[in-house]
C-alpha cells in the first residue's frame, strides 16, 4: 500500500552537482532540475526544486514558469533579474545578491542577467512538474511560431522575423556580448 | 478550489441572465468582456469573453494563467498554441517552395503544429501556453472563451490574467456597457503593453540576438493596432491542406460506422 511506497521512498536527491545538470553551456552555466519524475516522493508533495548557475556575463533567457509559483533564494553573487506582469510593467528591476530570496509569480516573465560576477540560486516551485517556457532560444514560444504570424504581429519584416526567431540557438543559458551591461554602467553613470 | 469555499458562502438567492458589459476594439475586431465582478462568476470562479474577429484579422500571441475552452460560434480559421518544449513539426519542403516560385520569394519555415478550427468545435487551450487565433473566412469569426480562474492549474488569485507576447494591447478602444461594468483587471489585460515592455532594451535585444531596433519593435510602443490586427495580405503557415469537404465526408463516414443509437 502507500505506507510501504513512503517508508522506503527515496527522500534525498543533489542537485548541487554539476553532473546532474538538465540544460548546460561551458561558457554560460548550467540548470539543474529535481521533479516528481526525478524524485518521485515530490508528487506526494506537489513541490519541485531547481538549481541554476550563471557565470560572469551570462544571461538566463527571458522565460514564465507555466504552471508554477516560483521562490528563488541566491547563493552567491550578484544578478540583475527584471520581472514583467501581464501589463508588460516591470515589477521588478533590481541587483539581486546572495542571500536574498525573490517570487516570480506564475506565468510573470523573468529575465537573470549575471554582469559582473558569477550568479547561483535555487527555486523552490509549488509543483511538482514545473515547467518553464522560453521566450527567446530554441525552444521558445516566438520559435512556436510561423514566420508570417511574427512578422505581422511585430510589424517587421519576414527576414527581420526569420533572425527574431533564428538567432539565438541556445535554449535557456548563453553568454551576453557585454552590450547591455555596458548600457546599464553608462546608465549608472 | 471553489471561490465559496474561500470567501465564505455564495449569494445565489437569485439568478439572472447577464450581457456583456465592456466593448474592447481593435484594428480587425472587438472583444466583448461580461463582468466578472457579478457574484454569478465570483462564486464559479469563472470568465466569460468574446472575441468577434474580422476576416483575415488575428488573435495576437498571449497566454493566460488559467485553462481555456474556445466555443466557435461562428466562421472558421486555424490557431497555434506554442506547447512547452514541443518540436517545430510543421517544416516547409522544398516542393512547397516550387510552388512559391510565382511569389517570387523564398518562403521556408517550421513552427510548432497548427490546427484548425470550424463552427460548433471546441478548443481547449492549457494555462501557460501562449496560443493565436487568426480568422481565414469570409465571415465574421466569433470565439466565446471560458476561463477557468478557479482551475488547479491557476496559482494566482480569482483573476485571470492575459499576458500578451506581441503588440500594444492598450491601443484598443474601450466601451462600457450598462451594468456597472467589467472590473478593471478585465479591463486591463486588454489595455497595457506587452509583457517584452517591461524588459530593458538593450538586455531584450541580446536575449534574441538582433538589432536594438528589431528590439523595439518586439515591445510594440507604436503599435497602434491593438490585440486584434488585420493581415491584408492573408497569413502565409506551413499546414496541411484541410478542405472544408474532406471533413465534412470523413464526419459521415465515422457516423455511417457507428449508425444511430438508441440512449
Amino acid at each position: 500500500g502507500i505506507e510501504e511506497t513512503i517508508c522506503s521512498a527515496k527522500l534525498r536527491q543533489n542537485i548541487d552537482n554539476p553532473a546532474r545538470a538538465d540544460v548546460y553551456n561551458p561558457q554560460a552555466g548550467r540548470f539543474t532540475t529535481v521533479n516528481s519524475l526525478t524524485l518521485p516522493i515530490l508528487s506526494f508533495l506537489r513541490l519541485s526544486a531547481a538549481k541554476g548557475v550563471l557565470y560572469r556575463n551570462s544571461i538566463m533567457a527571458p522565460h514564465w514558469w507555466t504552471n508554477a509559483h516560483s521562490v528563488l533564494y541566491v547563493t552567491r553573487g550578484e544578478a540583475r533579474i527584471q520581472i514583467v506582469d501581464h501589463r508588460g510593467q516591470a515589477v521588478l528591476d533590481d541587483r539581486v545578491r546572495q542571500g536574498q530570496v525573490v517570487i516570480v509569480p506564475q506565468n510573470f516573465a523573468v529575465v537573470k542577467h549575471a554582469e559582473n560576477e558569477i550568479f547561483e540560486w535555487v527555486v523552490f516551485n509549488t509543483n511538482d512538474n514545473a515547467m518553464i517556457n522560453t521566450l527567446s532560444g530554441r525552444t521558445s514560444a516566438i520559435r512556436g511560431l510561423p514566420v508570417d504570424v511574427i512578422a505581422n504581429s511585430y510589424q517587421i519584416s519576414r527576414e527581420e522575423a526569420r533572425r527574431l526567431k533564428f538567432n539565438r540557438e541556445e535554449t535557456l543559458l548563453f553568454t551576453s556580448s557585454g552590450r547591455s551591461s555596458q548600457y546599464g554602467r553608462v546608465a549608472a553613470a | 478550489q471553489r471561490y465559496q469555499q474561500q470567501q465564505g458562502q455564495c449569494q445565489l438567492n437569485r439568478l439572472n441572465p447577464m450581457e456583456p458589459t465592456v466593448r474592447i476594439q481593435a484594428e480587425a475586431g472587438v472583444t466583448e468582456l461580461w463582468d466578472k465582478n457579478n457574484q454569478q462568476f465570483q462564486c464559479a470562479g469563472v470568465s466569460l469573453i468574446r472575441h468577434v474577429i474580422q476576416s483575415r484579422g488575428m488573435l495576437l500571441p498571449s497566454y493566460l494563467n488559467t485553462p481555456l475552452l474556445a466555443y466557435v460560434e461562428r466562421g472558421r480559421g486555424f490557431f497555434g498554441i506554442m506547447n512547452s518544449g514541443c518540436p517545430e513539426t510543421f517544416q516547409s519542403s522544398q516542393q512547397f517552395q516550387q510552388g512559391e516560385r510565382g511569389a517570387g520569394s523564398r518562403f521556408q519555415d517550421r513552427h510548432q503544429k497548427i490546427g484548425q478550427f470550424k463552427q460548433g468545435d471546441i478548443i481547449a487551450f492549457p494555462a501557460g501556453a501562449a496560443h493565436w487565433a487568426y480568422n481565414e473566412g469570409n465571415e465574421e469569426l466569433v470565439l466565446v472563451c471560458f476561463e477557468d480562474s478557479g482551475n488547479s492549474a491557476n496559482q494566482l488569485d480569482q483573476n485571470s490574467r492575459r499576458f500578451f507576447i506581441a503588440g500594444n494591447p492598450q491601443q484598443g478602444e474601450q466601451q462600457q456597457g450598462q451594468q456597472g461594468g467589467a472590473r478593471s483587471f478585465q479591463k486591463e489585460q486588454f489595455q497595457s503593453g506587452n509583457v517584452f515592455r517591461g524588459f530593458e532594451l538593450e538586455l531584450l535585444a541580446e536575449a534574441f540576438g538582433v538589432s536594438t531596433e528589431t528590439a523595439r519593435k518586439l515591445q510594440g510602443q507604436e503599435d497602434q493596432r491593438g490585440h486584434i490586427v488585420n493581415i491584408d495580405q492573408g497569413l502565409r503557415v506551413v499546414r496541411p491542406p484541410f478542405s472544408q469537404e474532406q471533413e465534412e465526408r470523413e464526419e459521415r463516414q465515422e457516423q455511417g460506422q457507428y449508425g444511430p443509437r438508441a440512449n
